[in-house]
């Protein structure tokens, strides 16, 4: 299995490390605090507590033989950039960092990070796409104009067709093309539009985002 | 035009603002930090100086005539709450919060908040299942392990088919399924498996999180 070392056991460097874990990779998570390293005991395959920027402790914990390390590490830049050379030196074939702003992400780049994340930048951007549709729980954009929305479908929907609730499983027409429904555990894919929707449904449609914002408000 | 009150100018609320901005929408940015109110002056509608907890200043900058407000005030989970509440006062119809934990999340809406957003902890899961597949540009669950992907196609697979590829038009059978193709600006939905992929193609596929998983390690 694939083996990813996350530097930095916060809020994002966590929920990286036990979706990884969840997905079977297996995952070392490194953090200074005490507190935290007990916390994640159990929730990955090995919390370790340690400081990210002592090169022989990242050599002790075999970083050079991991897929993949993150340095998760937000506030501290300094830190994050010491601990993002040290994986560069270290040969880490895959190396990701969070950056608080352009200038270090930039940085890091130039010392090696290969990809660079800036979490409360690209979640804000996610935000304004969904805000004035709330019952939009993601969108993902395929052009400017068009994407791929999962919806929660409004409780007054329930017990209506796909189609009355204003969805069609026409890919020719207009409108948008419902790809599937999700409800509780089940996933049932290009449904008929004749087909009911229940309370609680979440369905994902591919249209264009005139039509989303239709939709949105003729449901409001 | 609808209006959105962002409260906390800092780099969740501003990248959430300067989206909406840029989108089309009135923003107004509120922060007690007098640098980032003159940085933001220009990027938005109306960039103001107060403090968010403060009642009078949201009646007085019209809180109760916008559409949407967003409490982006991160640490300082007291402030967080009071804007929350006032807000909540003041009948704005679509009040949205960041929140650092459930905890607060849930305690916001209790006070009032249609709509908590954690963007570290949702950075986190999203980065994980596109960090071993570098191809995966965005990924949207559906189930906790089902889930539709916007993959770049890699260049070496220009000029193959879709289905020599990887990829099906036949959603009866297992397999990561074609939901769209984008070509520069245009959109070709459930394209034949037939139908090649062209260097810079970007497609949308609905599968299975092992099915994706599978997809990249024969890909690399
Ligand atoms: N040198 C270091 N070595 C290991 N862990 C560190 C180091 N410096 C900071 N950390 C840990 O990284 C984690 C994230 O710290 P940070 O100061 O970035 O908080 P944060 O920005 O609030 O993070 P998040 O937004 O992910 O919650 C903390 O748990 C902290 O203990
Ligand atoms: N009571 C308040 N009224 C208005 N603005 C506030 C108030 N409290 C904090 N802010 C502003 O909110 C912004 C975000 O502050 P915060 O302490 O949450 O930083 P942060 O967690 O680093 O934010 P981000 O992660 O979005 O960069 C700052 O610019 C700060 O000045």
């Amino acid at each position: 299995a694939k083996s990813v070392m996350i530097l930095g056991m916060g809020r994002f460097g966590a929920s990286v490390a036990h979706t990884l874990f969840q997905m079977g990779y297996d995952v070392l998570g490194i953090d200074t605090d005490e507190k935290v390293v007990q916390e994640n005991v159990g929730k990955i395959t090995f919390s370790v507590q340690g400081d990210a920027t002592n090169e022989s402790t990242l050599k002790e914990l075999g970083a050079s033989n991991f897929d993949a390390a993150v340095v998760a590490i937000g506030t501290n830049m300094q830190a994050s950039l010491m601990s993002s050379v040290l994986l560069a030196n270290l040969d880490v074939p895959l190396i990701v960092a969070r950056a608080q702003d352009e200038l270090q992400g930039n940085t890091l780049q130039r010392m090696g990070v290969h990809r660079v994340i800036y979490p409360e930048q690209e979640m804000g951007e996610f935000l304004a796409h969904s805000l004035l549709n709330p019952d939009v729980l993601e969108y993902m954009d395929l052009t400017p104009d068009y994407g791929i929305s999962k919806i929660k479908v409004p409780d007054y929907l329930q017990d209506q067709s796909i189609a009355e609730a204003g969805f069609t499983d026409d890919w020719e027409k207009p409108g948008l093309k419902i790809i599937a429904v999700k409800r509780g555990k089940e996933i049932t894919l290009l449904p008929g539009e004749s087909e009911d929707l229940r309370k609680g449904d979440v369905i994902a449609v591919a249209g264009k985002d005139d039509d989303l914002e239709k939709f949105h408000t003729d449901h409001n």
